[in-house]
């Protein structure tokens, strides 16, 4: 006769225990030897589920020295891991992802009820029961800040090369060497030069490199946001300086290109939706100078039009464009003494800062807000490429 | 009977830097 065997489903507590002695083999195989590659296809953050559920079966069973050494041996792994790619963006984020991952699972499951308003019946049921780990959710949030760093460092030394070249060196609009002050007209290119020139695509490959590798492991949108917002900082700084410093780039023709090349990187962000993280408003000082060089520079209304656009603009980096400011042709003038005495006369109410040029080491303080997730704890898969068969 | 749930204990947690120092004389001092 056929037997039908009904199988009892199970119930899983969302906990990994693990015995003291394979601590070491555990941060091996899930943090110093981790390559990403190897969780393509699976949930994205996927380590710092694990390590929540360690740390909570050790939680459970009132093991306070069990989940000392975890989170020391763990922070600790990732530290290493981060040192060792010091160059690696896919790392780095990887690791910036689940370190924030991490982060938010403490609070989610701290029992405060202040981070327990999107849980389900389920989740409250996998909160911590008998320790409070605030203190070391301040160590995570100071080691994510120190990731962030490294991964704009990293990100921010693959654009430096392009920035120049792609902003301001490169021609893709069609007929504008034609329009180049005489003397310094150069060829366009598609693509990278002999000479290691790069144009803009170079730089929007980038970003879209950057973008997906940030969006495939599950880095919060919000830091998603900041980390451009910061880099197209970095290009703005950069190019204005170079603007600042060129007699060759200040021109009507530079002041197109450059122009252009900026409305091709706001369509970029709006593809992305990240037009509204303030990437765009960190470019206003280089959009105003491109717009400087493309406007009239003669008559006391020229410069009242001047004065009321360059509001991102110091009065120095006004003054110092226009003394740069090299004319198109012969028929063109240079830009009259009177003409930057009369700006200098309209600015001199402002309180502007005295250096020229921008700070292009700057960077703007991170925030990584809670951002709980909807995944239960019992619905998490081990893959077997993990070996972590002990647990 | 209902009981309340007992308080958690909080751990105290080293700094950043702490931790990377105890990670550094534990390499030291193996073999």
């Amino acid at each position: 006769r056929q037997v039908t065997v009904q199988r009892k489903e199970k119930d899983f507590q969302g906990m990994l225990e693990y015995h003291k002695e394979d601590e070491a083999l555990l941060v091996r195989n899930l943090v110093t030897d981790l390559k990403p590659q190897m969780l393509l296809g699976t949930v994205p953050c996927l380590p710092a589920y694990l390590l929540y559920m360690c740390i909570r079966h050790a939680d459970y069973v009132n093991d306070d020295l069990k989940v000392h050494s975890l989170l020391t041996s763990t922070i600790n792994g990732i530290k290493k891991v981060l040192k060792k790619h010091n160059d690696d963006f896919e790392m780095t984020s990887f690791w910036l992802s689940n370190t924030c991952r991490l982060l938010h699972c403490l609070k989610q499951y701290s029992g405060d009820e202040g981070f327990m308003t999107q849980n389900s019946m389920k989740q409250n049921e996998h909160c911590l029961k008998n320790f409070d780990l605030t203190e070391y959710r301040q160590v995570l949030s100071d080691l994510s800040i120190q990731i962030y760093q490294q991964l704009i460092k990293i990100a921010e030394g693959v654009l430096q090369p392009m920035i120049v070249s792609a902003m301001l060196e490169n021609e893709s609009i069609q007929g504008l060497s034609g329009v180049k002050p005489t003397g310094y007209r150069k060829r366009s290119s598609s693509m990278v030069d002999g000479d290691n020139s790069y144009c803009l695509e170079a730089i929007v490959r980038q970003m879209n490199s950057f973008h997906a590798v940030m969006c495939d492991q599950g880095l919060d949108p919000e830091i998603i946001q900041q980390v451009f917002k910061q880099l197209f900082y970095v290009i703005n700084a950069v190019t204005l300086n170079n603007l600042l410093l060129r007699k060759d780039v200040c021109s009507w023709s530079t002041g197109m290109q450059l122009r252009y090349n900026i409305s091709q990187l706001e369509e970029w962000l709006r593809g992305r939706n990240l037009h509204q993280s303030g990437a765009v408003q960190t470019m206003e000082p280089l959009i105003q100078a491109a717009q400087l060089l493309q406007l009239k520079k003669k008559t006391p209304e020229d410069a009242e039009a001047i004065c009321s656009l360059c509001t991102s603009l110091s009065t120095q980096q006004i003054v110092k464009i226009l003394n740069l400011y090299t004319p198109l042709n012969e028929f063109e003038e240079r830009v009259t003494v009177a003409f930057i005495r009369t700006i200098q006369a309209q600015l001199q109410e402002r309180n502007d800062p005295q250096q020229l040029l921008l700070d292009s080491k700057h960077m703007f303080p991170v925030l990584f807000p809670f951002n709980p997730s909807s995944l239960t704890m019992d619905s998490i898969h081990i893959p077997a490429c993990l070996n972590l068969e002990f647990l | 009977s209902t009981q309340r749930p007992r308080p958690r204990v909080l751990l105290k947690a080293p700094t950043l830097a702490e931790m990377e120092e105890m990670s550094t004389s534990e390499e030291e001092e193996s073999p």
